[in-house]
């Protein structure tokens, strides 16, 4: 499926990147096994228009009705949700920790400013995650250049305005070295 | 080179289309 080649069908809107859906869970009372996390992915569809965004997004539960600890990722085709993918290995990812009510509605305003390319930073993004977690739920968004002060910043601009973000809102940028370097994500 | 752009209101119209269902 991650390969499969996508093409917008007659009278469909066609997005300027292909993706693919991925979904991760954590088996319940499992500890996190970091190299077993490339097992336990896989992808739920790919699409290249609009129109196939919609099903594909339709024909799967919102995050806010999913139980236990999991994750929903977003991601250019050809680029895994994974730290050492050739995309994502000088890249980093901004983070909001959102209560749990939010989720479902920024989750859904995230992935269409996301594949609407509203973002405005050329092809730095490479994909959205969002990570249900037990007493809060957290998104991200992934880039390129973690380095790149412009990028970030745009992106994190355009975060706040996507998600209709009150100031209070802390958002976290962290590069995916140091979640390396941490051995856990958040 | 352009950019495909499509706002949030775009994107929620093609929703209702039948190619979205």
């Amino acid at each position: 499926e991650m390969h499969r080649e996508v093409k917008p069908g007659s009278g469909e809107h066609p997005l300027q990147y292909s993706y693919c859906f991925w979904y991760s869970k954590r088996p319940p009372g499992r500890p996190a096994d970091p190299s077993a996390f490339e097992k336990n992915i896989r992808v739920v569809a790919t699409f290249i228009s609009v129109e196939q965004f919609w099903k594909a997004y339709s024909h799967m539960k919102r995050p806010g009705d999913l139980n236990g600890h999991c994750d929903i990722h977003l991601f250019k085709q050809g680029i895994k949700p994974l730290w050492e993918d050739e995309a994502n290995k000088d890249g980093g990812k901004w983070i909001v920790r959102l209560r749990k009510h939010f989720t479902s509605r920024c989750w859904e305003n995230l992935i269409m400013a996301m594949v609407g390319e509203q973002f405005m930073v050329g092809d730095e993004v490479c994909g959205a995650v969002v990570s249900l977690r037990f007493q809060e739920d957290i998104i991200s968004i992934w880039n390129k250049t973690a380095n790149n002060s412009q990028v970030t910043t745009r992106i994190r601009d355009t975060l706040r305005r996507v998600l209709n973000l009150p100031p209070t809102v802390i958002m976290e940028y962290k590069k995916h070295n140091q979640s390396i370097r941490d051995k856990t994500s958040f | 080179g352009t950019r495909i752009i499509y706002d949030r209101l775009f994107l929620l119209k093609c929703r209702d289309s039948p190619l979205s269902k």
